[in-house]
């Protein structure tokens, strides 16, 4: 089972 | 005060349907240098990011930065009145609550305008950090379309693996398997229906389907997408706007729990 990642956990808030 | 202009509305209506199923609103972020927006769709797996390029436009005078929020939905409404031919001004005061557009016929005997109530919306920008990927497809951007829309139909996620021999999409769900392999073209006529691969290292993606779907939006705006990828990273899928600038879409991967 392949979970969907947010993109939030790859880029950084500025 | 701000001020852009753009001799065919057609390049505007494109450039909306390719963000407006994905976003229901939206920053535009206008200095000297242009127009930027970012944004991320209301689940947060995908980011949009649209830059175009003052030197771009017909016309383009931006005094002080400002920052548009503006309802997509209501910025269709608007731009379906405008002719393909139209030339479209955008306009705004400096502090200003509202933005108008205007349209012109090619004879100038048609002059319209409207206007439109700007939002204040609190949306968090991401720094994107530069990323050399391990895999750089391009290919025709309706192929990429047609791949994708085929492929939804398998599966919720598409499998894409990209290796020096070529790129293959699959799928697999409860009717059965669908693969779709693409070599690197060795000659074409035209430079549109190429599939290049420049490959540091073999990488193997899911994506979900229905982000890619929406992403095709984008395919009149160029003949040719731009798939960048590396393990465990956010896919980049990059429609180049001729002589104007460009529209990026990341897609957060599926990972194995």
């Amino acid at each position: 089972k392949r979970t969907q990642q947010s993109i939030r956990n790859y880029f950084n808030v500025k | 005060m701000f001020e852009a202009r753009l001799i065919s509305a057609t390049i505007l209506k494109k450039i909306l349907d390719a963000i407006k199923d994905l976003l229901n609103e939206g920053t535009f972020d206008c200095s000297d240098s242009g127009i930027q927006l970012q944004a991320m769709d209301n689940s947060h797996v995908s980011l949009v990011s649209l830059t175009l390029r003052s030197d771009g436009f017909d016309k383009f005078r931006c005094d002080r930065n400002i920052s548009m929020g503006m309802n997509l939905g209501s910025m269709a409404k608007i731009l379906k009145c405008a002719n393909n031919d139209d030339t479209v001004t955008i306009k705004a005061q400096d502090n200003a609550d509202t933005v108008t557009f205007m349209f012109e016929s090619p004879n100038h005997e048609k002059v319209s305008d409207y206007e439109m109530k700007l939002m204040n919306l609190d949306q968090e920008h991401l720094g994107i950090p530069e990323t050399d990927y391990s895999c750089v497809v391009r290919m025709p951007s309706m192929e990429f379309a047609r791949i994708c829309r085929d492929l939804a139909q398998f599966s919720e996620s598409m499998l894409i693996c990209c290796t020096k021999e070529g790129v293959k999409f699959s799928a697999s769900g409860d009717v059965g398997s669908a693969n779709v392999k693409l070599a690197q073209t060795s000659s074409v006529d035209k430079e549109e229906e190429a599939v290049s691969i420049e490959m540091q290292e073999p990488v193997t993606l899911t994506f979900a389907c229905r982000y890619l779907n929406a992403f095709t939006k984008a395919s009149p705006l160029s003949g040719q997408v731009q798939l960048s990828m590396s393990a465990d990273v956010p896919l980049v899928v990059e429609y180049r706007i001729q002589d104007l600038g460009h529209i990026r879409y990341y897609l957060a991967p599926k990972i194995e729990d």
